[in-house]
């Protein structure tokens, strides 16, 4: 049964690590992330920098919203608009040392968390599925 | 802490009832089903038919992907795309006499789960995020 020495482990083992993590990067057009979301079928990916630090987030809403023009969707207008003017930036981060009991908190409003170490380098993802998989396990041991 | 009692919950008092639930109808193109995802800032909503009936689930990827010409995106034909030639429909549905269990299990996989009677009527949906602040309080009492 989760109990709350359950919360105390450590994230560490549940990441998805960042070689498996589709990403774009920071100066990639909207058009060129619109591509990776379709082609990997995710909602949303990470945006990284040239060093691999985690910058922000990026979605299909972000991108359609940025070209919903008066009258219709300005979809000539993404191969100009850049990652960095539209992703999502305000973002709880979590590190490679945190616990569960955080991850948790925060996985109720958030679909996956990034994890970065001390110099924001983007180190990998914790995602619901893992932690709802590791919560299941729990109930059932 | 969650025990099995817990799993043995009904999901009734949890679900996020229709008349809460963003949605597209039936016979709805694709580009109005962009305009609703991008409006309501949900990455997957449900197609309903004129009854309110389940019919599937559509999300920004499949819209993208049915227009991915050759060598550009055909934005153009969104409006005579309709959501029911590319809305996702092999789906596991929950009914409302289901158990936490169930959704549980399914949770590890999907996003939401869709509610529905014996008659496919759409009730509502059950999302990860409120299993996941249910398993959080369990852990805590
Ligand atoms: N290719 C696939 N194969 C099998 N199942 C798939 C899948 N794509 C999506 N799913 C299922 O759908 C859930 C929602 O995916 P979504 O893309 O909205 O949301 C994803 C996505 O935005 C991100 N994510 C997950 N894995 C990723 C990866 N390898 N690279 C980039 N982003 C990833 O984390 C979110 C939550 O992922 P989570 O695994 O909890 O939950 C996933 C997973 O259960
Ligand atoms: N307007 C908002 N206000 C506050 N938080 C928000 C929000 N929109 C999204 N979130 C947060 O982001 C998570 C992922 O939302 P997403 O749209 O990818 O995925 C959503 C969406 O596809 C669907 N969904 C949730 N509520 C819905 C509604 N009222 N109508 C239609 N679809 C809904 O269920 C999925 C999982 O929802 P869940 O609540 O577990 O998880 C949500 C929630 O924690």
């Amino acid at each position: 049964l989760p109990s709350r020495d359950f919360l105390e482990t450590r994230i560490e083992d549940y990441i998805i690590s960042s070689e498996k993590v589709a990403h774009v990067q920071l100066g990639n057009s909207a058009e060129h992330a619109l591509l990776v979301l379709t082609k990997t079928g995710y909602s949303a990916v990470p945006v990284l920098d040239l060093k691999y630090r985690f910058c922000g987030l990026i979605n299909a809403q972000r991108i359609t919203e940025s070209i919903l023009g008066m009258n219709h969707i300005e979809y000539e207008r993404l191969p100009e608009i850049r990652v960095e003017d539209i992703m999502q930036t305000d973002l709880p981060l979590i590190k490679i040392n945190d616990r569960f009991q955080r991850a948790l908190d925060l996985l109720i409003n958030q679909n996956f968390l990034c994890v970065v170490d001390d110099d924001g380098m983007f180190m990998g993802i914790l995602t619901r599925r893992v932690i709802l998989k590791q919560l299941k396990k729990q109930i059932y041991q």
